[in-house]
C-alpha cells in the first residue's frame, strides 16, 4: 500500500508517530517510548474495489463481477486497513504494578479497498 | 481548515495540520487506553525505585512469553510490617481484582542476605484476612536454600487467587538447620529499599471469552 503523500487522492496509508512524551505519559508508559497510529484515507473508485495491495486474486475476482454486471455497482468501495500488528507495552497500572501485555491490533500496516 | 483543499476520503475540506495532530493524540490517548481496557490514565502515586525496577524487567525479558493477550505483572511488596523476628516477615501485595482473579503461574523473587551458614529453610504463607487468629494463614511452599542472593520461590497459584480482596498478604518464615529459628543473629531476607521482594505474575486474558477458554 502507498504510503500517503499530500497529493495522493487514492487510497493509501497515512502514517503519524506519537511519541507518549506528547502525551505526558511517559511517567506509567514504561517502554517502548512511541508508536505509529497509521490509518488508511483516500477514495477507491470501481476499478480499485477489492483491491488490498497483497491478494490481487481477490481484486480479480471482484473486477469480473463487475464487468459481468453494471460497471457502477450501487455500494462504494471504502478505504480500510487490511494488515495489522500488535503493539508490546510495558506500562504502571493502578496499584503501581509493572504490567506487560500486547494489545492486538493496534498498529495498521496496510490499506486497501474493501 | 486547510485553504481550499479537499479531503480524498470524503471530499469535505481537509484539517489544518496542528488541528489534525491534535485529532492524532486524542486518538492516540483513546486507543491505548481501550486497548489496555482502562477508562483512565493511572495516577502513579508511589512509583517503584528506578533500581528495582530495572531489576525486575531484567526478570521479564525474553523467554518469558504471556499467553496471546495475556499479561505479565511484577508487583513489588509495599508494605512488611514489623517482624516479630529476623527470621520472619510479612510481605503486603496491592493487586487488582482481575489480576487477583486470573492469575496462573506466581514467582516469589527475594534476596537472601549472605548471614547464615548451610542450607536455609524458608516456608512461605498466605495470610486469609478477617479469619480467627489460629486460622489465619495457609502454608503455601517451602524451599531449602544453601546459596545467598536473589531466589525465585514458585508458590501455588490457587493458593493465591482471591475473588474478594485485592490485597494479597504472604509471611516468609526462615527456619536454620537444626531447626532453630531464633539463633538466626540478624536479618536473612532483604525487604526493604531496592532490594525489597516482588511478586512475578502471569495473567490470563481479559475479555468475555477468556475464562470460557480456561475452564474448557
Amino acid at each position: 500500500t502507498p504510503t500517503c503523500e499530500p497529493e495522493t487522492p487514492l487510497c493509501c496509508r497515512r502514517d503519524h508517530y506519537v511519541d507518549f512524551r506528547e502525551l505526558g505519559w511517559r511517567d506509567w508508559i514504561l517502554q517502548p517510548e512511541g508508536y505509529q497510529l497509521n490509518y488508511c484515507s483516500g477514495q477507491c473508485p470501481p476499478h480499485l474495489a477489492g483491491s488490498p495491495g497483497i491478494a490481487a486474486s481477490f481484486h480479480s475476482a471482484v473486477f469480473s463481477l463487475l464487468k459481468a454486471n453494471n460497471p457502477w455497482p450501487l455500494g462504494t468501495s471504502c478505504c480500510v486497513p487490511t494488515a495489522r500488528r500488535p503493539l508490546s507495552l510495558l506500562y504502571l497500572d493502578h496499584d503501581g504494578n509493572v504490567v506487560k501485555t500486547d494489545v492486538p491490533d493496534m498498529v495498521v500496516e496496510a490499506c486497501g479497498c474493501s | 481548515q486547510g485553504a481550499g483543499s479537499v479531503c480524498p476520503s470524503c471530499g469535505g475540506p481537509t484539517l489544518a495540520p496542528q488541528a489534525e495532530r491534535a485529532l492524532v493524540l486524542e486518538l492516540a490517548k483513546q486507543q491505548i487506553l481501550e486497548g489496555l481496557h482502562l477508562t483512565s490514565r493511572p495516577r502513579i502515586t508511589h512509583p517503584p525505585p528506578q533500581a528495582a525496577l530495572t531489576r525486575a524487567l531484567r526478570r521479564l525479558q525474553p523467554g518469558s512469553v504471556a499467553p496471546v493477550n495475556g499479561e505479565e505483572v511484577i508487583s513489588f511488596a509495599t508494605i512488611t510490617e514489623p517482624s516479630t523476628s529476623a527470621c520472619s516477615s510479612v510481605l503486603t501485595f496491592h493487586l487488582s481484582t482481575a489480576q487477583s482473579r486470573h492469575l496462573y503461574h506466581a514467582r516469589l523473587w527475594l534476596r537472601v542476605l549472605p548471614t547464615f551458614p548451610g542450607t536455609l529453610s524458608l516456608r512461605t504463607f498466605r495470610w486469609n484476612p478477617g479469619r480467627r487468629r489460629r486460622e489465619s494463614r495457609t502454608l503455601l511452599a517451602e524451599h531449602q536454600m544453601t546459596t545467598p542472593g536473589w531466589h525465585a520461590l514458585t508458590l501455588p497459584s490457587s493458593g493465591l487467587r482471591g475473588e474478594a480482596s485485592a490485597v494479597l498478604k504472604l509471611q516468609v518464615d526462615c527456619r536454620l538447620p537444626g531447626g532453630n529459628a531464633t539463633a538466626a543473629p540478624q536479618r536473612l531476607v532483604d525487604t526493604a529499599g531496592d532490594e525489597r521482594p516482588f511478586l512475578e505474575l502471569k495473567i490470563w486474558p481479559k475479555g468475555p471469552g477468556a475464562g470460557r477458554t480456561r475452564r474448557r
